[in-house]
């Protein structure tokens, strides 16, 4: 159970390491483990430092940075054990739309090395346009959903309708 | 296992039968706020035998099925369906002649919920350790809730740890 | 001390009700205090009913639903007792292009009601376009703010740059 | 009582003095993620008399002053000056006979923070009173943090109830 652990570890760190450089473009992060001789109660700390910053608590990072940085250990761990499914809901919130588009190219990359299927939710145009398909869920009946093909053009106009 | 598909009745929104594809690659999923979006992603984690109701943002497990709207009165049940499809690769413990699995759960008002699997009840267990075994399920760190971003972020260390589970 | 929290409380929730209604183009909602006879020891409730749907608790509200039911509270006490400045860090968010419309709409109804000063963050090029000015935040020597006055169009330019 | 701009030299990124106009209606402030926009605001809140450093995203008040970057050294102190106008409305307490203030607060490393009222030395709490008395300061309702509308919704209604203070 815990030389397990360690190695579970050990891997998902190599693989946050460069998820969040190749993220925020330069700067560097790792992951330890910390707070117990016993790494069944350990805490799992994350120590990150974008570019051209000095290292800090993440507290101090900002609301894009955190969100970015946990992408990177969320995928550190799919990476080490990839799910036949991944559903992210609007997790590009917070970004600006250059770290929206490295978001949506890590998830291309994702798609080559996995046979993982992605169902990603958003409000944003540019992750839309990184899609392989589009759906729509809409309210043409209040309070009742219903799910419809859209493509590319079609969400333009979808987005301004509610 | 990859999964090609899941069906939705009275969950939540989802009054009318839907059935949402499951397609290779990245699919994206839109719409104006309140629409519904989240609530096809929990219907997911349903299925997969979430067991925590506040984890479905309610104050009790039937608060997922559908409860009225303008129109249309209340519904006593709900029900989500998942079809996979195993690729050869079977667990001996559940369905073990077949490839292709048709994952259901329904919830009937004030009676609780029963799973089923290619039409044979099973416990929530079965399904939750079906899916643990290709390392899925409804709290795999690969779903990521809407906000579960920040939880992250403002998570103990001790806390945090616990998505390491996934990797081992 | 208890007297003048009942009254405001009435005209919050007399503004509450209204903004409500108006971001959410219908429905209805109030606000309640709970819990205790003393109203300085109660608690302040949400009950929201987004249009055609059935009142609920307000954690099965979406994202954006809460985004805006938050919003009409704020902007509630803030109607009540204006102050001179009102900051505003990326509250769109979550909001869909429709409703960011609304949001703006009530900003600018805000501005001719009252004195106040809006500062809004914001990463949503529709919130931009309905402000005075804009400024950017810019980090041309990594690590190191300044600030720059931008137009609308610069702003499209800028927000692609990190 | 109007604001009219803000001075900040050496608080978190903003290391070289920056000035930043308040101006009449709506101000728009952008930026790529980490620029310093939530920065420039958390300065506001700090002129204003901001106590608590969790609240600035600190792990202790030092944390507020320029720790250095790739190329340049971490700062001793941090400062921020607020330009107000009270527009004829002044309270007897604080200089009592000027309507133009300048409240600046500076923080020297280890040493904790100076507040000056037009140039002459005030308490945190005098600070703190003068904003209070126009229904403005660092935890106004009208000061709405990064996140805060996720913790509003979230909040245990106790907690809730204090946004009525600003009212009152
Ligand atoms: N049991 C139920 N019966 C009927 N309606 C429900 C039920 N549970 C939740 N809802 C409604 O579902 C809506 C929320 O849907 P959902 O969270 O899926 O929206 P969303 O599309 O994710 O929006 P956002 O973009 O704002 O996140 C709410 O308006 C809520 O009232
Ligand atoms: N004392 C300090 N010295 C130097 N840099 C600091 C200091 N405190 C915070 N920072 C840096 O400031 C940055 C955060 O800035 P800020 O929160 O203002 O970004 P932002 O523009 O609001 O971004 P977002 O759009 O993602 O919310 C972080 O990169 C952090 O490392
Ligand atoms: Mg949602
Ligand atoms: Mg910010």
């Amino acid at each position: 159970g815990r030389e397990r652990l360690l190695a579970a570890f050990t891997e998902v760190d190599a693989h946050f390491r460069s998820l969040f450089t190749h993220l925020f473009g330069g700067g560097t992060a790792e992951l330890a483990l910390t707070e117990s001789d016993d790494p069944l109660d350990a805490g799992l700390e994350i120590i990150a430092r974008p570019p051209g910053k000095k290292p800090q608590i993440m507290t101090l990072l900002s609301g894009g940075e955190q969100a970015l940085t946990a992408m990177s250990l969320i995928f550190a761990v799919f990476l080490t054990n990839p799910s036949p499914l991944c559903v992210l809901d609007e997790v590009d919130a917070p970004l600006d739309d250059a770290n929206v588009e490295r978001f949506c190219a890590l998830l291309e990359d994702m798609r080559k090395r996995t046979e993982t299927r992605f169902l990603v939710i958003t409000h944003n145009p540019i992750t839309m346009a990184h899609m392989d398909r589009l759906f729509g869920v809409t309210m043409a009946e209040r309070g009742v959903s219903q799910l419809v093909s859209v493509d590319l053009e079609t969400a333009e106009a979808f987005r301004e309708a509610s | 296992m990859k999964f090609t598909g899941l069906r939705i009745l009275g969950f939540k929104t989802f009054v009318e039968p839907t059935q949402v594809p499951i397609e290779p690659g990245l699919t994206g999923i839109i719409g104006p706020n309140g629409c519904g979006k989240s609530n096809l992603v929990e219907a997911l984690r349903f299925v997969m035998g979430e067991s925590s109701y506040k984890a479905l943002r309610g104050s009790g497990m039937d608060d997922v099925i559908f409860s009225g709207s303008g129109k249309r009165p209340s519904r006593n049940n709900a029900e989500v369906t998942l079809y996979a499809d195993r690729e050869g690769v079977r667990s001996a413990s559940i369905a073990p002649d077949a490839d292709a699995l048709e994952i259901s759960r329904k919830i009937e008002r004030e009676l609780g919920s029963t799973y089923r699997v290619n039409g044979r009840e099973v416990r929530a267990r079965d399904v939750q350790l079906l899916f643990a075994d290709v390392a899925s399920g409804a709290r795999s760190s690969a779903m990521v809730r809407q906000g579960q971003i920040a939880e992250l972020i403002a998570a103990k260390p001790t806390q945090r740890r616990s998505i390491l589970e996934d990797a081992a």
